[in-house]
Formats: C-alpha cells, sequence, structure tokens
C-alpha cells in the first residue's frame, strides 16, 4: 500500500484521456486504456465512467520531460510512467512518457500493461516485489490476450476497496517460487547445458554451475509462445528445442533465442493421430536418436532420424515404464530420465528398465 | 588522452546508481556520496534496500545483478517514501 493508505471515498469515478501519443491510433489508445480499466474494475466494486471536457478523478495524458509536476521523464526508455495516489488535484493522474515506442502488442511498450500498472498507483498501490505482479515495477510483457492480473494485486486491491460484486470472485495466478514444495511444472526440458522448468508464462532456469534459479518470464525469450507451454525437448544434435503449448496442438522449433521459420506446425506432421490435441510432455535420446511424447497414460515414439513415428504405439506408459501412470514433465540428463507427475518426480534407469529413485519435484534447485 | 573505456564505463556506473537512487530509493541529490569513499555511507544503505526489494544479493555495492536491474524500464514512482 501506498504510505498514508489513501483510497478514493467513492466507487463510480471518472477519467479523461487529456490526449494521445502520434505513436498509436487514438482507438488503439482508447481500447488499452479501457483493458487497463477493467483489470481493477473487475475484481473490485470500482466503476469508471469517462469524460471528455471536465474534470476527472483520473486524468491520463502524455508528456514530454519537464511537465511541471517535479518529476521529469527522461527520454526513451528508463522511466515510463508514473501515476499520483489518490486525492484532489494530480490526484490519482497517470503521466506517459511520450517518448516512448507506444504499441497495442509486443514490440516497444504495451500501452495497455504500463496503463494498468500506473492506475494501481492512482488506486492506491504501491510497488510489489513480487517479480509476477503487474505492481511490480520494473516493465515485463505479456500478450494483453492472455493477460490475468495475478494474485498479488487482486489481494492487495481488494484490501482497499474490497471484493468484486459479482457471485464469482476473480482469482489470479500466483508467481511460482522454486522452494514451493507443492510446486508442479508444466513442462521441464534441458537448453545448452542449463534446465528450463516452465510453469504459467514462467520459466524457472537452473544452471548446474550455479546455486541459484533464475525466475524469468517465458515472453523475455520468446514473445510469441508468452505462456501456457505444456511438453519441450532438447534436440542436442542439432541445437534446437521444441516447444508445444497446451490445446493448440501445434508445436514450435526454437533455435537459440529465435523461433524457426515456418512455425508453428500442427503436431499431425510428427505423425499424431488427429484425436490428439496437446501433448502432455516429452524427451528425446540422444543416443538411439528416438524420441518419446507422453499423452494422457500412453506415449508415442518418434524418430528422429527417419522423421517419422515408429510402429507398435501408442503403448501404454505403465507397461515400460515402472510404476509410472502419467506425465506432467520430463527430461533426460547424463543418461537417467525424470519424469515429473505433480510434487512428485521419477528417476528412471532406462538401460535397467527400472525406477531407481524418487524425489520431491524441487529437488533440482538446492532448496 | 583517449579516455580509458573501463574508466568510463565506471564513471557511468556510478551514474547510474546515482541517478536512480535518487529517483527512486530518496537519495538527497546534494549528498553526492562516492562508492569507492570509506566511512558510513548512505547511498550503500540505500543500494542495499534496492537489492533486498527487488531479490538481489544485499551487498551494497553496484555488481552486475544490480546495475542490470537498474537498466531495466520501469515505473518513475518511487518504491520507498511518499510520492508527493
Amino acid at each position: 500500500f501506498t504510505t498514508g493508505n489513501p483510497k478514493w471515498k467513492k466507487n463510480n469515478l471518472t477519467y479523461r484521456i487529456v490526449n494521445y501519443t502520434r505513436k498509436m491510433r487514438q482507438t488503439d489508445v482508447d481500447a488499452a486504456i479501457q483493458k487497463a480499466l477493467n483489470v481493477w474494475s473487475s475484481v473490485t466494486p470500482l466503476t469508471f465512467q469517462k469524460t471528455k471536457d471536465k474534470i476527472a478523478d483520473i486524468m491520463i495524458s502524455f508528456e514530454y520531460r519537464d511537465h511541471k509536476d517535479n518529476s521529469p521523464f527522461d527520454g526513451p526508455d528508463g522511466q515510463l510512467a508514473h501515476a499520483f495516489q489518490p486525492g484532489e488535484g494530480l490526484g490519482g493522474d497517470v503521466h506517459l512518457d511520450d517518448e516512448e515506442a507506444w504499441t497495442k502488442d509486443g514490440r516497444g511498450y504495451n500501452l495497455f500493461i504500463v496503463v494498468a500498472h500506473e492506475l494501481g498507483h492512482s488506486l492506491g498501490l504501491s510497488h510489489s516485489n513480487d517479480p509476477g505482479a503487474l505492481m511490480y515495477p520494473n516493465y515485463a510483457y505479456t500478450d494483453p490476450k492472455e493477460f490475468r492480473l495475478p494474485q498479488d494485486d487482486i489481494d492487495g486491491i481488494q484490501a482497499i476497496y474490497g471484493q468484486s460484486n459479482d457471485a464469482v470472485q476473480p482469482t489470479g495466478p500466483t508467481t511460482p517460487q522454486a522452494c514451493d514444495p507443492n510446486l508442479t511444472f508444466d513442462a521441464i526440458t534441458t537448453l545448452r547445458g542449463e534446465m528450463m522448468f516452465f510453469k504459467g508464462r514462467y520459466m524457472l532456469r537452473k544452471h548446474p554451475e550455479r546455486s541459484e534459479t533464475e525466475l524469468n518470464f517465458i515472453s523475455l525469450f520468446w514473445p510469441n509462445l508468452p505462456s501456457g507451454i505444456q511438453a519441450a525437448y532438447e534436440n542436442i544434435e542439432r541445437d534446437e528445442i521444441l516447444l508445444f503449448k497446451g490445446n493448440e496442438d501445434k508445436y514450435w522449433v526454437v533455435r537459440g533465442y529465435d523461433i524457426a521459420y515456418g512455425y508453428p506446425k500442427p503436431i499431425y506432421r510428427l505423425g499424431f493421430p488427429k484425436t490428439v490435441k496437446r501433448v502432455n510432455a516429452a524427451y528425446s535420446d540422444e543416443t538411439t536418436g528416438k524420441t518419446y511424447f507422453f499423452v494422457a497414460d500412453r506415449y508415442w515414439r518418434y524418430d528422429e532420424n527417419k522423421k517419422s513415428m515408429d510402429h507398435g504405439y501408442p503403448r501404454k506408459i505403465i507397461q515400460d515404464f515402472g510404476k509410472i501412470g502419467r506425465v506432467d514433465a520430463v527430461f533426460q540428463k547424463d543418461g537417467y530420465v525424470y519424469f515429473f507427475h505433480g510434487t512428485t518426480q521419477f528417476q528412471f534407469d532406462p538401460r535397467a528398465k527400472r525406477i531407481v529413485n524418487q524425489m520431491k519435484s524441487i529437488s533440482w534447485f538446492n532448496c | 588522452f583517449p579516455v580509458d573505456p573501463e574508466k568510463e564505463d565506471e564513471g557511468k556506473n556510478i551514474d547510474l546508481v546515482e541517478t536512480y537512487l535518487q529517483n527512486f530509493y530518496n537519495l538527497e541529490k546534494d549528498h553526492r556520496p562516492h562508492l569507492r569513499k570509506g566511512g558510513k555511507n548512505h547511498l550503500a544503505e540505500k543500494l542495499k534496500e534496492m537489492q533486498e526489494f527487488f531479490g538481489l544479493q544485499v551487498t551494497g555495492k553496484p555488481d552486475h545483478d544490480t546495475l542490470e536491474m537498474m537498466n531495466k524500464p520501469r515505473c518513475g514512482v518511487p518504491d520507498v517514501e511518499q510520492y508527493v
């Protein structure tokens, strides 16, 4: 909360768009601001009404350098915007640095994301140190189409204004913490010696030589794949990783930081029947050139050299991988295959064809 | 003589750290402490505050991770102290 706990004394607030940037079409600016207001009105009893000429509670403007509020902007990058806590006069106002490359998508700075953050200040929130929160001070891109207000922000704003009037209370995503014993994973892959653990719109990155685990947004590396990676594997020979997104029945090939040309492609190109809509987990055995795809309680085997599925598949996972029935994520490292199901991890020896160890899923994070 | 590039970078880093802490951690502008100065170091204290907020290693020194964080685009509202 902002020092002194300032808040609006009424729930029906007014806003005015004082001017527009030349970097975007006016209709796109209007849409971004409307969407940003909805972020907060959908989790609280607050409403926002647009005014055109009158002084509004929240005046939104694009400003250049010194704009007479004792907080000059600094040109491109650096400080993107600021906003004032609830109150009279400047109170509640949002100032956007007109020298930024404002956009409606992932290039430059997404106006919706920045305005939504600033409106948090206009309503009385301070900065959060949760790196996944909207109120985290640093800019992080999220595809506006996939944006969901994180729980940290919902908790903050509802502590000031109370819950939404809707019968069903909204909930939001939480930021994964490496040492949370309840942490589960969507997908895991190795990548040039590191391990990448995918969860929602995040990626936990662990380098074997470093003790700490780095938390990043997937969008930091691949803006076109901002969330929901359900399976991933590394093809060491070709120095690429393949990523599968849930419910999209498509896959992407990534080389370094770049998505290979021509992707995404439908997973049927790999030989899956049309009935398969999503891949839960995958790993590639570099010694045999075989890739294993896990779908529900079955698995397929793909030959990377012949570029086709092997005959005789799918087979039941439980038939060939000990007591493992279903798989959330899997990867291969140093000759062993590590299967993840919920908070449990199984170390499988493919030579002996048996499980040799059972650990917590977070065992890789030196907790 | 040409400026030693490393020295030039170091100078830029000190400027960045001071400006950042002035903008976001209420470091007084006329204080002008220097990073290599001994004794009570107000700047180092502010730096520690910033490092703690961002979950960085709290060293009070402008290490690589701290400088990287300071270079990221961000909201202009300070993290501490009242804005107005």
